[in-house]
């Protein structure tokens, strides 16, 4: 049985440097696992391939007939990984080329039969129709979201429940990814609880992640044995058993407030 | 002839906070201004009015015939202010709430006879087909962009000028809001002159921004002495002024890296 998981969350909150490193720790544990990059910036595989890959919109702008081979490429440890891509910027909908990709997986590849997992790494600034595409189809399993402690990403974080919870999606765990600020291990359980969910990894803010990521690793390839490559394995853990998923209850403005002000 | 000014720019740069500025320095020089606040967040007109105000979208959604009225709000002196609100998370499209929102106020209110400045505070993180409406309407006669010298605001800044380029929109120049990162005044000044701009502002980070945002205010009107409030006062004139607005050409992936790596 293949699990979906999405993973949501702010833009520049470490979705991709996080999913990308799940997705490596599975591999290493033995799973079959596909990356499908849902963030415009199409730069979710790049530490999994070494470099960035063709985008399927970008394919399909140019007018090709694609086939699999032609966007889905081969990364560490076998990770198999696709870009969605963007939008026209200005005039697309981010969300379009997300069920574009998606519809493509199902019927045109067969990658959907020989994988265990599948990571979708999805932005959470704007928790629009486009955005919750991965689970309007029926296919997420369950969510994760990232936040740190500090406001805005909380925020979006909170916003990300209520796009869960009207579409009936249970969250899996919350990720603190630290920015080392006050009080914020504190702030984050405090939100997961709140929410009727629970904090499932405290990853902290390491330079050996940026440094892999500037090599064009994970931390997983490029320092197995960091401190942080070992919390990167217990949430890889927790996602091959994601159990406890449940639909979150998302905060009011004023609730939230009090809440992530230290 | 009424000026639409759309300000753009990543989630949490500040482009609410010098929005209402920029919108109570315009009306201390005797412009009538209307502050329309396209982000889901709905916090565009807070320091202007002293609280939030209801959301059109809302409204729409609870089935209400609504009047100009309901809403469209006073605030510091004079500056009307409307919050369109956010889509209905995880269903509806931001984009959509947007273009409701212009086709109302252009039927069913007379506003736009009213004012001499629309100001369009809309967020930057994903640039589709949703946010970039009060331009593909044709109102915008001009974007300003914030940024700071951060790689995720600066990739969001050029995001938003391929999407400008794609519509044939006229950017009027760059905003600096500093975060007190290593050189970034010359980061963003490379940033706007590399694609056929300028940086028109530096706002300095300072506490008494955030001060007067507890109070409700501005700066312009909690403490009009400040150092900061002269800079966005000079914005303000830029703004009525907005002479040399041009169509941006963005850079690609590999000149943004190299730019905004100090
Ligand atoms: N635990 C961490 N420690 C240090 N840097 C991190 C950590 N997690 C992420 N980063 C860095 O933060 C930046 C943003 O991460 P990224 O995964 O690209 O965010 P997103 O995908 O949410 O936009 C990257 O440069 C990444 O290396
Ligand atoms: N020049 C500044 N100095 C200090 N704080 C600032 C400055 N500009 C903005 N801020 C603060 O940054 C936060 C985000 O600003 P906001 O205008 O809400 O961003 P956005 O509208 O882009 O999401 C606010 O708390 C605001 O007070
Ligand atoms: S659904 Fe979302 S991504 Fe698509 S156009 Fe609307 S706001 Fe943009
Ligand atoms: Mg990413
Ligand atoms: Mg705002």
């Amino acid at each position: 049985h293949i699990k979906h998981i999405a993973i949501y969350g702010k833009g520049g909150i470490g979705k991709s440097c996080t999913a990308s490193n799940i997705a490596a720790a599975c591999a290493e544990g033995g799973s079959r696992v596909l990356v499908v990059g849902c963030d415009p910036k199409s730069d979710s595989t790049i530490s999994l391939i070494g470099h960035r890959i063709p985008t399927m919109m970008d394919l399909i702008r140019e007018g090709r007939e694609i086939e699999e081979s032609d966007v889905v490429f081969t990364g560490y440890r076998g990770v198999r990984c696709i870009e969605v891509g963007g939008p026209e910027p200005g005039v697309g909908c981010a969300g379009r080329g997300i069920i574009v990709a998606i519809d493509f997986l199902k019927k045109v590849s067969r990658i959907y039969d020989e994988v265990d997992l599948v990571l979708y790494d999805v932005p959470g600034d704007i928790v629009c129709g486009g955005f919750s595409a991965p689970i309007r189809k029926g296919l997420v399993s369950g969510a994760y979201i990232i936040t740190s402690g500090e406001y805005m990403p909380i925020y979006a974080a909170n916003n990300i429940c209520r796009g869960l919870k009207r579409l009936g999606a249970p969250l899996a765990g919350v990720i603190c990814n630290s920015r080392e600020a006050d009080g914020e291990r504190e702030i984050v359980e405090a939100f997961a609880r709140s929410i009727g969910s629970e904090m499932v990894a405290f990853i902290p803010k390491m330079a050996v992640v940026q440094e892999c990521e500037r090599k064009g690793t994970t931390v997983i390839e490029g320092a197995p044995g960091a401190l942080v490559a070992g919390v990167y394995r217990q949430l890889a853990d927790h996602v091959m058993k994601c159990s406890h998923a449940r639909v979150p209850e998302p905060l009011d403005d004023q609730a939230l407030r009090e809440l992530s002000t230290p």
